[in-house]
């Protein structure tokens, strides 16, 4: 698989790697998926990376692929900002081979991983029709994660036609964040949109949805799908080659 | 209070 944008699959590494510290890669001719999740079996993440998106992809047979994703953050660091990167894997090798290329061609680096043997579950997720469905710029999201955090430990997430309002109470007191939705879009990227088909209100743990946010520099928007007693949908698109999508469990009265 | 919930709970089944 090479991308001649290798820095697409650094962002994609640096958006999981907190959340699951390794998983099973599985590689088929119509490009890469993983599902994971994180050790406490609280959230779970889903990425799709079509073949199409690369800028050559092969795979003669489907293939599990056991990858340390902090090794393997390590390893992209050692990239240049503008190298293409090209992953291989050859039939009945037990490692994975990196190859960064500079982009004027004066510079090339091998690096080769050892794959691992990882239990891996893969659970069914459902298509679910959301209640509210919210797009914003992922920068803000991020930014809220990390306001709300001063606050406390949960975060209240509660959308009407109006706007979405985040809110967080702690042995400090208590802060809110109320987005109104982009009534006149003028860049896209930065609006506020909120469909809704019934409001909700849904508390989630702030920690997760910040490692969420580990992967915002993949795509300038985040999409929010939210529904009662359901797990949150949080999604950035990899541009024109799918998406990373995690859910996370609501918490819940006791 | 409120607990956090596992996301097994709403996936594994379908």
């Amino acid at each position: 698989a090479r991308l001649l944008h290798g820095s697409i699959f650094a962002k994609v590494i640096e958006g999981l790697r907190e959340l699951v510290n390794e998983a099973t890669w599985e590689c088929s001719g119509n490009g890469i998926t993983l599902q994971a999740m994180d050790s406490s079996h609280v959230a779970l993440v889903s990425l799709v990376m079509r073949s199409e998106g690369f800028e050559s992809y092969r795979c003669d047979r489907n293939m599990s692929l056991g990858i340390s994703l902090v090794s393997m953050s390590k390893v992209l660091k050692t990239m240049g900002k503008d190298d293409s990167l090209t992953i291989r894997v050859n039939d009945d090798s037990d490692s994975i081979i990196i190859a960064m290329e500079s982009q004027n061609q004066d510079k090339f680096a091998d690096y080769e991983l050892r794959l691992m043997d990882l239990d891996s579950e893969h659970l069914g997720i459902p298509d679910t029709d959301y209640s509210c469905a919210i797009k914003m710029p992922s920068s803000e999201f991020s930014r809220i994660c990390r306001d709300m955090s001063i606050m406390g430990d949960s975060v209240l997430i509660c959308t009407t036609k109006e706007g979405v309002k985040f809110s967080a109470k702690g042995d400090l007191g208590q802060g809110s964040i109320r987005l109104v939705q982009t009534t006149n879009i003028e860049k896209e990227e930065e609006a506020v949109i909120i469909e809704m088909k019934e409001a909700v209100a849904l508390t989630f743990a702030v920690r997760y949805l910040s490692m969420f946010c580990k992967a915002a520099p993949l795509s300038p928007q985040v999409g929010l799908s939210l529904s009662e007693d359901t797990p949150l949908m949080c999604e950035f698109k990899i541009a024109e080659m799918g998406h990373v999508r995690f859910y996370l469990a609501p918490k819940i009265e006791d | 209070g409120k607990r956090q919930d596992n996301i097994r709970a709403y996936f594994e089944n379908f």
